[in-house]
C-alpha cells in the first residue's frame, strides 16, 4: 500500500 | 503512471503554455483573472513543498518546478510588467479570493490525512485548487466575450481535471490500496465548476462561432 504523506500525483 | 494521468498533466501544461503565449504574443492579460492566478501560485507553493522532502521521480520534480515557476511568472507579469498590467480587467476581477483561502485553510485544519505541517498544507492546496478557477469564471461571465486564447486556456484546464478523474477511476480498479478520497471529492467539485463553461464552449464550437457566456 501507499504510505500516508507520499503524494505521487501533481 | 497511466495514460489518463499523463494526458491530464499534459493538458495542464498546455493550458499554462497557452496562457503564457497569450500574454507574450499579445502583451495583454485581458480576460485573465489575477486572483485565480494568485490562487494557483499559492496552490503550487503549498503543495510542492514536498520537493524538499519526498522524491517521486524526475518527471514529478521537473513538473513541480515548472508549475511553480510559470505561475509565479504569470502573477509577476500581470502585476509588474509595464505593458501587460495595463490590460488587466481590474474592475471586473473583484472576487474576494481571500475568503476562499481562509475557508480552505480552515477545512484543511479540520480534514486531512494526518495532522502534520506538510499534510495540512497538502490538503489546503487540494481544496484551494478545486475552487481557484471561480474568480476566472466570474470574470469571463462578467465580460461576456471570451477571446480565443482565453477560451482555450480554460478549456485545457478543465480537460486536465477531467483526465485526472479518469485516472482515479483507473487507479481505483487497478491498484489494491488506492484511496484518495480528499483528492477525488475535491477533484469532482473542481470539474463540476467547469460544467457550465464546457457547455457554452461546445455550443460555440459546434456553431463555429465566438465563445460567449450568458450574462
Amino acid at each position: 500500500g501507499e504510505a500516508v504523506g507520499v503524494h505521487d500525483e501533481l | 503512471m497511466n495514460i489518463f494521468r499523463f494526458l491530464g498533466d499534459m493538458t495542464h501544461l498546455i493550458s499554462i503554455l497557452i496562457l503564457l503565449l497569450k500574454i507574450y504574443a499579445t502583451k495583454s492579460c485581458s480576460g485573465i483573472s489575477l486572483k485565480t492566478q494568485e490562487l494557483y501560485a499559492l496552490v503550487f507553493l503549498a503543495r510542492y513543498l514536498d520537493l524538499f522532502t519526498d522524491f517521486i521521480s524526475v518527471y514529478n520534480s521537473v513538473m513541480k518546478v515548472v508549475f511553480i515557476a510559470s505561475s509565479l511568472a504569470i502573477v509577476w507579469c500581470m502585476r509588474r510588467h509595464r505593458v501587460v498590467r495595463r490590460s488587466y480587467d481590474k474592475e471586473l476581477d473583484t472576487f474576494r479570493h481571500y475568503f476562499l483561502v481562509a475557508a480552505c485553510l480552515a477545512l484543511a485544519l479540520l480534514v486531512q490525512e494526518k495532522f502534520t505541517f506538510l499534510e495540512v498544507l497538502w490538503a489546503f492546496s487540494i481544496y484551494l485548487e478545486a475552487v481557484a478557477i471561480l474568480p476566472q469564471l466570474v470574470l469571463l461571465q462578467r465580460s461576456g466575450n471570451v477571446d480565443n486564447l482565453t477560451g482555450q486556456y480554460v478549456f485545457f484546464l478543465g480537460a486536465y481535471r477531467a483526465f485526472y478523474i479518469l485516472n482515479w477511476i483507473y487507479r481505483y480498479f487497478t491498484e489494491t490500496h488506492f484511496s484518495r478520497w480528499i483528492s477525488c471529492v475535491s477533484g469532482l467539485v473542481q470539474t463540476a465548476l467547469y460544467a457550465d463553461f464546457f457547455y457554452y464552449y461546445f455550443i460555440s464550437w459546434k456553431n463555429n462561432s465566438k465563445l460567449q457566456l450568458p450574462a
